[in-house]
């Protein structure tokens, strides 16, 4: 795992954090409901809390779709490259790139589409970034930087948890385990 | 374009799937080594800079495979945990055209991506570890 330089984070008087959607991109409660369950992988592990608001402009994390030159430097690329970006905290702004052909449910594994994108687990990944999460090298781990196509990776690794928990310490309900009260790893085809 | 289930994607998106994605033209990069004179390799050194391996941002990269462009592969490689070879072998290229996250992965010329650990890289290849 890796920080942003200087190591920003929430402080401690704003770990009840509240997040809306851009109204523009009229969101399903279908699609908001995927960050809900993004968020919640994040809340397990650490003290912190996120609860969606309707009033976009007074929240600590807005979430937008945007196609192409969108004004803050980051230009997306359609279809493929680039699929989001995130930025360090305090700004809370989550971007993706609204020419992607997102998945919301389902296995996305077995999309006949080629460029299709499981909309959750980018999601997962740019939150750790709201939250002050750099990139990591680990495969397996949220943070790593690329996600292929029709892949699902949704649950946070270990790598993932030292690093989120050192900037915010541990949920003291949190088990030891991020999988024993999700229905993720659809591939294992075995135990939830 | 948001699809509630993979059963709703429509058939033209199906049709259009095999149109190419933004960084799928550095395929044609393969085997290009250091000294070597290619088209298109200004972009390669784009892609580079927007993810903070190379960190100036000219207003026109050349489109020779020079130093910069060896040292910037090295520490990508290190990065992503590919053989450190400061060339474009399969491997790499693989990794490149991959869709990803847009956010750097080295900021200020400083990655503490792989391992956790700041990084920098001579030409040589050499690992230095830095205080900070």
């Amino acid at each position: 795992f890796s920080f942003f330089p200087g190591t920003p984070r929430w402080p401690s008087n704003r770990q009840d954090l509240t997040y809306s959607f851009l109204p523009a991109n009229g969101l399903t409660d279908e699609v908001k409901a995927v960050f809900t369950s993004a968020f919640q992988k994040w809340s397990t592990v650490t003290p912190l809390t996120f609860t969606q608001v309707d009033s976009y402009s007074s929240a600590d994390i807005t979430i937008g779709f945007y196609t192409g030159d969108h004004g803050d430097g980051e230009p997306f690329d359609g279809v493929l490259g680039t699929l989001a970006h995130a930025f360090s905290p305090t700004s809370g702004r989550l971007h993706l790139d609204g020419d992607e052909n997102w998945v919301v449910s389902g296995d996305v594994t077995k999309a006949s589409v080629s460029t299709a994108v499981d909309l959750e687990s980018v999601a997962v990944h740019e939150i750790g970034h709201l939250l002050g999460l750099g990139h990591s090298s680990v495969e397996d781990a949220i943070m790593y930087p690329s996600i292929t196509s029709r892949t699902r990776k949704v649950e946070l690794a270990d790598d993932d948890i030292q690093g989120i928990q050192l900037l915010y310490g541990t949920n003291p309900n949190y088990n030891g385990s991020t999988t024993s009260n999700t229905q993720e790893r659809e591939s294992s085809g075995g135990d939830p | 374009r948001f699809f509630p289930n993979i059963t709703d994607i429509p058939p033209w998106i199906k049709n259009n799937a095999t149109s190419k994605a933004p960084w799928d033209a550095f395929n044609k990069f393969a085997g290009c080594r250091p000294g070597e004179k290619r088209e298109g390799l200004s972009q390669l050194k784009q892609y580079f800079n927007h993810f903070g391996y190379i960190p100036n941002s000219p207003s026109n990269f050349s489109e020779d495979f020079d130093d910069e462009l060896e040292k910037a592969l090295k520490s990508y490689q290190q990065n992503f945990k590919l053989n450190v070879t400061g060339q474009l072998d399969d491997q790499t290229l693989q990794q490149i055209v991959r869709p990803r996250c847009g956010n750097a992965d080295v900021i200020n010329g400083t990655s503490s991506m792989n391992s956790g650990r700041s990084s920098s890289f001579h030409t040589t290849g050499h690992l230095h570890t830095t205080a900070h």
